[in-house]
């Protein structure tokens, strides 16, 4: 489903200091497949997630998606690529402020049908647990509830591919479980799923876990079948 | 070091939906504990947190911190206590967007003497790893990077009790060893540690651990000498 070759991402902080977050990384990608990207802080594996999921260009090197040489892809392209066929679970949750749990969550289908869409929205709320939490801004949940609406709003579109960057870091057992089975449930369906994590037993649940160090890719080993 | 008896902390959304957040919780602290708080997401974590580290009044009980009456202190003294005794790590990490890495850090320490201030912050950087990116703003840095710099803003003005939040919610197993190597050591100079987490390895490091379940502590057990 996708090709990484070669792809490089650098920040330029004033005149001579440089932030190498990926120093040519190449990854290969196929439909379906389940994977745990892991690494040190600061490995550069949320830059990676963001160049897979469209949302940053990388400065050097190639990217195929679906096909698609996504550097050649015009702006709209990109964004009807990026609405329809990939989930985006963000580390930091970004949930708008002012919106509530439900309305946070409708956000990536606000131009299909209303009353579906409300419908869509309920039942994602529901399989990540916050039934009761529908009205609720931000501010008022905690923060495990805040990154559930962020999952819950990932799924919304009924995306091919899920790109979950720390999901479970602010969820206690029992939630992280009901967490990974909604993403082994997807699997199952044949949807890809890529998750950032550092606990190893969630990685555990991966098919293939990819590691990285210093913007580099440092492995990349199949997950033994337990 | 501190008391706290039948806490209660209840939020009132719309006209018939009351969130229970707290009901009725007692905890006795004593100074130089190292203590986990744990529990489902939702528990009423981090709304503890709150008041024990002076942020959120509860609506009933009774709070006693080094001898004062919480409830019956005012603003200004309170404020006092909270800057100058306790460190808090939040989280949401609640770090300023405009500012630097360093002046972060800073921040609770505005009104002392600059330079002594400068070289605290710096040396509190260094302590948590990021001796090289003093001056990145948090959008410039990664999550676990940002949550390290929450972590050294705690640490600023040498506090008698330090409340973390989630400390290792983004951090890869180094990092969160290298952070607990911290607060072990405050420990073992006599500070108070309370420390949120969903980790059972980030909480064997602790002396005691505080279990939530729906606003109530539901259990409160020594942790077995390893
Ligand atoms: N400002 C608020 N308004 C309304 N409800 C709130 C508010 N803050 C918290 N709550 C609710 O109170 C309950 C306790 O929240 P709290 O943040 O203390 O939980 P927590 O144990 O820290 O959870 P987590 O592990 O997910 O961070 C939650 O169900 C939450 O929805
Ligand atoms: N906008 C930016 N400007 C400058 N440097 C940046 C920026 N974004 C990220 N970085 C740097 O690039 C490196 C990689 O960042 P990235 O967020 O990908 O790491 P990460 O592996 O996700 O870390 P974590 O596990 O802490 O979330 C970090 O050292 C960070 O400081
Ligand atoms: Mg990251
Ligand atoms: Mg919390």
């Amino acid at each position: 489903i996708l090709t990484l070759r070669g792809v490089t991402k650098s920040y330029r902080m004033g005149k001579e200091n440089i932030v190498h977050a990926l120093r040519g990384a190449d990854l290969d990608l196929a439909e379906g497949e389940f994977v745990a990207i892991m690494g040190p802080s600061g490995s550069g594996k949320s830059t990676m997630m963001n160049v897979i999921g469209c949302l940053d260009a990388p400065d050097d090197g190639t990217y195929v998606l679906d096909g698609h040489d996504v550097a050649k892809l015009k702006d709209d392209d990109l964004a009807e690529i990026r609405n329809r066929k990939i989930g985006f679970v963000f580390q930091g949750f970004n949930l708008l402020p002012r919106l509530t749990a439900i309305e946070n969550v409708e956000l990536p289908a606000l131009y299909g049908n209303p009353k579906q869409r409300k419908e869509r929205a309920r039942r994602a709320l529901e399989s990540v647990g916050l039934g009761d939490r529908f009205h609720h801004k931000p501010s008022e949940l905690s923060g495990g509830q805040q990154q559930r609406v962020a999952i819950a709003r990932a799924l919304m579109n009924e995306p091919a591919m899920i790109l979950a960057d720390e999901p479970t870091g602010n969820l206690d057992t029992r939630s992280s479980a009901e967490i990974l089975a909604i993403f082994q449930h997807l699997n199952d369906q044949g949807k890809t799923v890529v998750m950032v994590t550092h606990e190893p037993d969630v990685a555990a649940h991966c098919k293939r876990i990819v590691r990285m160090r210093d913007g580099r890719i440092s492995s990349d080993e199949p997950v033994p079948v337990q």
